[in-house]
This record gives structure tokens, C-alpha cells and sequence, in this order.
């Protein structure tokens, strides 16, 4: 172990003490600098695949197909203020199954007292499978709803976006829905309740085709923790 | 800067690395798969006070002004980080969502008295 520290007076210690206490002070500086009060229990995994298809697009910096840059190629955060990437899968418990299911999502989100988040960037990356009829317009409006926190599906939802998909191959698209998430965050809900619409005659070609599918609808956002104290104090410049 | 061996004297950095399968915690961080926790030990006698580059610290910068007052002190120079890199790390939260974040000022890469 270590010499006695001369100037605060601990005494020596066997090197396996020293380590457990190292580790132990290595978890609690983690644990602080992640704003963590303790380590996250992890009681549902999420499908591997899934997960790297995920971090996948975290890390693509792919154009999506509206011409919007994803998320991992956004604006840069300065580094004085502390950003976070976060993927955010969809609570399935409540996600209904089916070709003919309207796809509704739950995202649940926690925001510490004292805290606020802005959302620097975010959207919505949902899996169409291709349409089966070759014949018709490979063409195809899906829609996002925001549905009221507790309502029922269908019920009470507000139109968030609308666009075109070009659904001649099964493929991921990106809906972009910053502001929506930023309004969420700032009404202090913790359930954001999303309905995806991509209907063709009756049928939903976003919906899931079973609970374990690698193409598990997810969200990206890019956010920057906004400390609610600092707003209340004056900068020098 | 110098690396401590099992003898420490003088100020060095001593590598410190935990390994997250060792403490349990591989399931909900991603990335990376450990943590070097590096940290400054030894001793900074006068003659080395200040190097080998100034230690950026409020401590370093009180100490200097005390030297060019020609204020005679019983303070003596600390050993301390004068180099630091971020942590980027990938783990779950409580909610089961992927974060990526890189925390500033995490592992520390060179050791100087102030």
C-alpha cells in the first residue's frame, strides 16, 4: 500500500483496503458526474440486434431521406455545458401487435427537480415493411400523432407531422419531432405517447410484426442539461 | 511526467484501472469497458516546485505569486494533474434508454507540481 499521507494524517494502508476504497470512490464520481443517485437497475433487456441497429444510427451520421441531417451530426455542444445523445426505446408492454394495429409508442422520461432539458435535436426512426401490392404508387403518407398522456389510442391526439414515404423496399425512416419533445419535456409529463400511422388500405405498414423484432421503433434525441439555478445568475462578459 | 513504480518518491501518476465486469457494472454501461482512474502521488519538493510544466490549479497560481513576493512560506508545492481527457461513455439509464456523454476532466494523463 501507500505511505501515511504526511499532511492529512491517514494512516497506512494494506494495498486491498486501498484498492476497495479506490473502487469505491471511482462508482460514487461516476455516479455524480452521470447525475445519478445510484446505479440503474436493468430489469428489461432490449433485443441485441436492435440495440446495435441503434447505436447504429446514432452513429451514422446518414442523411436521412428528407434531407435532414440525423441527429449524430448536429450542431456541436460546446464543451462547457454537458450533452447527452440519448436512444429511448418504445415501453412494447403497450405497443400493440399486428399488421392491422395502429402503432402506438410510450417513451418514458425522468427529469430531475431543479433540472431542465433542451432538446437540441430529435426524431422518430420508424421501420415500414414495402408495401405487397407491386402495382400501385410505391408512394405512401405516414402520419405521427401526439396522443394525450392516459388516452386511449385514437383518442384525443393531435396531428404532429406528416410526410411521403417511398415504400418500395422495407427500410427505416426518420420523423423529425424536436419541438414536440421539447414542448413534452417542458410541460414536466414522463409519458410520451406517440401513434404512427402508415395505412394502406386497412393495413399499417409501420406496425411491429412481433415484440422481439430487431426493428424496434426508437427515438433519438440530442439534448444539453439546462441547471434552472444558473438561469438566475449573472454572467460576466 | 512520471509514472509511479512500486517505490513512490517524487510526484508521478499512478495508473488506477477498474475494470466495470469486475464491479458488476457491465450490464448497464455499454462503453467503455472500464474506467482509468488515474491519479497524482509523491512528493514535490522545493527545487521541483513548478515543474515539469506549471500545474494549472489556484494552487499553483497562489504558490507563484508567493515566490515572485519573495514571501517566504512553510507552504510547500502539491503534486497534482496537469493534464485531463474526457470520458465518453455509452450506458443505460433508468429508463432504459441508450445515453452517450463525454465527461469533461475524467482521466487524468500527467502529473507536475504546482
Amino acid at each position: 500500500g501507500s505511505p501515511g499521507c504526511a499532511s492529512c494524517g491517514l494512516p497506512a494502508m494494506e494495498r486491498d483496503k486501498e484498492e476497495s476504497l479506490m473502487i469505491e470512490f471511482a462508482k460514487q464520481q461516476l455516479l455524480d458526474k452521470l447525475h445519478l443517485k445510484e446505479r440503474p437497475n436493468i430489469t428489461q433487456t432490449v433485443p441485441r440486434a436492435a440495440l446495435l441497429i441503434a447505436l447504429r444510427k446514432l452513429h451514422s451520421g446518414r442523411v436521412g431521406q428528407d434531407g435532414t441531417l440525423e441527429v449524430a451530426n448536429s450542431r456541436p455542444i460546446p464543451t462547457n455545458d454537458q450533452g447527452y445523445e440519448i436512444v429511448s426505446f418504445a415501453d412494447l408492454s403497450e405497443t400493440e401487435i399486428g399488421d392491422t394495429a395502429s402503432l402506438s409508442l410510450t417513451f418514458q422520461f425522468l427529469q430531475e427537480h431543479g433540472q431542465s432539458i433542451q432538446v437540441l435535436q430529435s426524431s422518430l426512426w420508424i421501420y415500414a415493411r414495402s408495401s405487397e401490392d407491386r402495382h400501385r404508387d410505391s408512394r405512401l403518407s405516414a402520419r405521427v400523432f401526439l396522443s394525450a398522456e392516459g388516452g386511449l389510442s385514437g383518442s384525443n391526439r393531435t396531428l404532429v407531422m406528416e410526410k411521403m414515404l417511398e415504400v418500395q423496399e422495407s427500410g427505416w425512416h426518420t420523423f423529425p419531432i424536436t419541438r414536440t419533445l421539447q414542448a413534452f419535456l417542458d410541460g414536466g409529463q414522463r409519458r410520451l405517447q406517440l401513434e404512427v400511422s402508415c395505412d394502406e388500405d386497412g393495413k399499417n405498414l409501420c406496425s411491429l410484426d412481433g415484440s422481439d423484432t430487431p426493428n424496434q421503433p426508437f427515438l433519438v434525441a440530442q439534448v444539453r442539461l439546462r441547471d434552472d439555478h444558473s438561469k438566475h445568475t449573472l454572467r460576466k462578459r | 511526467s512520471l509514472r509511479c513504480g512500486d517505490d513512490v518518491s517524487v510526484c508521478c501518476k499512478r495508473d488506477f484501472y477498474i475494470k466495470f465486469k469486475d464491479i458488476q457494472w457491465h450490464d448497464w454501461i455499454i462503453a467503455p469497458e472500464g474506467y482509468h482512474m488515474n491519479y497524482c502521488m509523491g512528493q514535490c519538493p522545493q527545487h521541483l516546485a513548478g515543474s515539469p510544466g506549471i500545474a494549472s490549479s489556484f494552487h499553483a497560481t497562489v504558490f507563484s505569486q508567493l515566490k515572485v513576493n519573495g514571501i517566504n512560506t512553510a507552504a510547500s508545492s502539491c503534486c497534482v494533474p496537469t493534464e485531463r481527457r474526457p470520458l465518453s461513455m455509452v450506458y443505460f439509464n433508468s429508463q432504459h434508454s441508450i445515453v452517450k456523454t463525454d465527461v469533461p476532466d475524467m482521466i487524468v494523463e500527467s502529473c507536475g507540481c504546482t
